[in-house]
């Protein structure tokens, strides 16, 4: 007898999520960036971010379908974010890092914020 | 999850979710 670690399950599971968030299936919860509806899981914004960890994790708001986030994020970055969060994949360029930097802190994602400022600091 | 007697099964593990039926 012994334990068969599959070695990719992780990966798998949080591809299919992907698969369930770009066909809109099981999402339950649209984040509203400067005018932009990004349709998601709770459960993957919870698991990924300190922000929606602090938000969804009270009572009374567990049940919103739809919250809106300060006019100060930028919408292209909580994309590139909301796409780390399903692909742990971050895309990160020149023109957007300092932005994508701001945003991880205002979504409490400091792992990702500390890999924005590495990247900067690798540049100059 | 490391046992002493722990096979690493390499292969995908669960069924895909097409990008559309």
């Amino acid at each position: 007898d012994g334990c068969f670690q599959f070695t990719r399950h992780a990966g798998d599971v949080l591809l299919n999520f992907n698969r369930l968030r770009s066909r809109s299936m099981l999402t339950d919860v649209t984040v509203q960036v400067d005018g932009r509806d990004f349709h998601a899981h709770k459960a993957i914004l919870v698991a990924c971010s300190g922000f929606f960890y602090s938000v969804f994790m009270h009572p009374e708001n567990a049940n919103l379908s739809a919250i809106s986030l300060d006019p100060k994020v930028d919408p292209e970055c909580f994309s590139l974010l909301l796409d780390f969060m399903y692909t742990s994949c971050l895309n990160l360029n020149d023109s957007l890092v300092l932005a994508t930097l701001n945003t991880a802190v205002y979504l409490q994602m400091e792992h990702v914020a500390d890999t924005c400022r590495r990247f900067i600091k690798s540049r100059h | 999850y490391e046992g002493v007697n722990t096979i690493k099964e390499m292969g995908r593990s669960i069924h895909e979710i097409p990008r559309q039926d």
